[in-house]
């Protein structure tokens, strides 16, 4: 069995030193935005953080 | 006959050009009949008027999927027949002592963890199906004290996880499958609603405020305040402490993981908790796109696999309110890692029910899908759900000629709303780590 999550989350903003040469798929350089916690292959317990904003 | 062998002269004559090309011709006519009459076929499926009463629609035509040999023959065999069968057999009670070297030997098979099951004595289950639905001791499954994490719904491993760019879930390395194939094309509306419960109700327009949206008079452009400005103007309400103090932690909860016990008495409602964290969400929200705003948004998608020797419960990874549930009736192919990897589209084929709604980002959704040997998918606030049944196919094809007399293309869910749950928040709220169901055997 699988559990497919779809949510819509915050990207962050630019950082200002970034403003040159960002892109917008470029999660890395955004602050204040979605993060994930993990890998893919994983293993993972309920309540252990996906992510976070 | 060895004489004749033997003996026979062998003449060698050219075959007639006109031989081949009308046999190459007859084999096209055929491949064009044959052709021309699956599509006779169809169109009268599409088109066929089912007035009369007792008339049974035909069956609906069975999707064949795309993929290598081992999936071509998957595809041939019953599976949804198959599965009910496993989970009968399952359903049949062990000999008590029977009961823990079998259990044992499922545990040592598949790695579970014995020490966490909630009920020591393994007598207690009576067969495979009672175990493998078992349920966890209370705070073994501690919840991330970060109120603005997404949790883990469920013991498994990540398979994939993302941005959704352009409408589409990568669900392995090159495959990709439209988010519409997997939740639905339609945004959710009253005609197209099948209501299958009494306290289900049809959707209307959400009646959650949004105190935190406003417009700059000056510009006309939206403003989200942020949670001081919000006490600042609107002063101490009951939401404002939850949000102030993280929308879902309370300092006074002890993080004990699993609510199993239910000790809730003194803490606030689920409703109550929600309706909090959504205090910062857009009730006008559209269907699944981001909506316009100030802060830059985007989907992000997550696929979390259970094993077979995993905990099967599934919990809550925010708090959000479910405002409607759609039951695809696909079919039931396994969702190991191999499978996924080998046939497209496996999500969107499989059955499985999508839960939206909406969290304090917007937008979120939880769907769990359906395998072979699990494929009973259930959810604790929705008793009338029914996953892998015997009339699951047939209410499809029932829902598919209802669209067809009100004269709308049929969605290919079974959809209802749960907006009678809860008057304020338009939906059942769930708060991060309730438990939501589960996934039975067969």
């Amino acid at each position: 069995s699988t559990i497919v999550l779809v949510f819509e989350a915050p990207k962050g903003r630019r950082r200002r030193s970034f403003d040159e040469g960002f892109s917008d798929d470029d999660e890395d350089k955004r602050v204040g935005g979605w993060k994930w916690n993990i890998d893919i292959g994983q293993k993972v317990k309920v309540g252990q953080a996906l992510g976070s904003v | 006959l060895g004489t004749a062998w033997k003996n026979t002269k062998i003449e060698w004559y050219p075959i007639p050009v006109a031989a081949g090309v009308g046999f190459l011709g007859f084999l096209q006519f055929y491949r064009i009949q044959e052709r021309q009459r699956q599509q006779r076929e169809q169109d009268e499926f599409d088109n066929e008027e089912h007035t009369e009463p007792g008339h049974r629609p035909k069956k609906r035509p069975r999707i064949r999927p795309e993929g290598p040999w081992s999936v071509q023959i998957m595809s041939t065999l019953p599976l949804k027949f198959l599965s009910r069968l496993w989970g009968k057999f399952n359903e049949i009670e062990l000999p008590y002592y029977f009961r823990i070297p079998g259990f044992k030997l499922y545990s040592w098979i598949f790695g579970v963890n014995l020490d966490e099951v909630a009920e020591p004595d393994l007598h207690v289950y009576p067969n495979l199906a009672a175990f493998f639905y078992r349920q966890l001791k209370p705070g073994c499954r501690p919840l991330d004290p970060n109120p603005d994490a997404i949790l883990s719904p469920a013991d498994g491993k990540i398979i994939q996880f993302g941005m959704i760019e352009h409408g589409e879930v990568e669900q392995v390395k090159g495959v990709t499958y439209s988010l519409d194939a997997l939740l639905g094309s339609q945004q959710p509306n009253e005609s197209s609603t099948h209501s299958t419960r009494s306290n289900i109700a049809m959707s209307s327009e959400s009646p959650m405020p949004s105190p935190f949206r406003t417009r700059n008079p000056s510009n006309d452009e939206e403003v989200i305040r942020s949670d001081e400005e919000f006490a600042r103007v609107n002063g101490i309400s009951y939401t404002l402490p939850h949000l102030l103090s993280g929308g879902t932690k309370y300092p006074d909860e002890p993080n004990q993981g699993l609510p199993t016990d239910q000790s809730t008495t003194s803490k606030p409602s689920s409703e109550s908790e929600v309706r909090a964290d959504l205090a910062l969400a857009n009730p006008s929200r559209p269907w699944w796109a981001p909506a316009p705003s100030p802060v830059p948004r985007a989907l992000y998608y997550c696929v979390v696999y259970l094993a077979p020797g995993d905990y099967h419960r599934f919990h809550s990874p925010v708090s959000w309110v479910v405002e409607s549930r759609r039951h695809f009736a696909g079919e039931l192919y396994s969702v190991s890692p191999y499978l996924q990897r080998t046939l497209p589209g496996l999500f969107v084929l499989n059955e499985r029910v999508v839960l939206l709604g909406r969290w304090r980002h917007g937008f979120f959704s939880y769907t769990p899908v359906g395998a072979t040997n699990v494929g009973s998918i259930k959810i604790n606030f929705d008793k009338e759900l029914r996953t892998n049944s015997l009339t699951t196919d047939t209410e499809a094809d029932r829902q598919a000629e209802r669209a067809k007399q009100r004269g709308e293309p049929y969605s290919g869910f079974a959809e209802a709303y749960y907006d009678a749950a809860s008057k304020v928040l338009g939906g059942h709220a769930l708060k991060r780590g309730e438990e939501m169901g589960g996934f039975q055997l067969g």
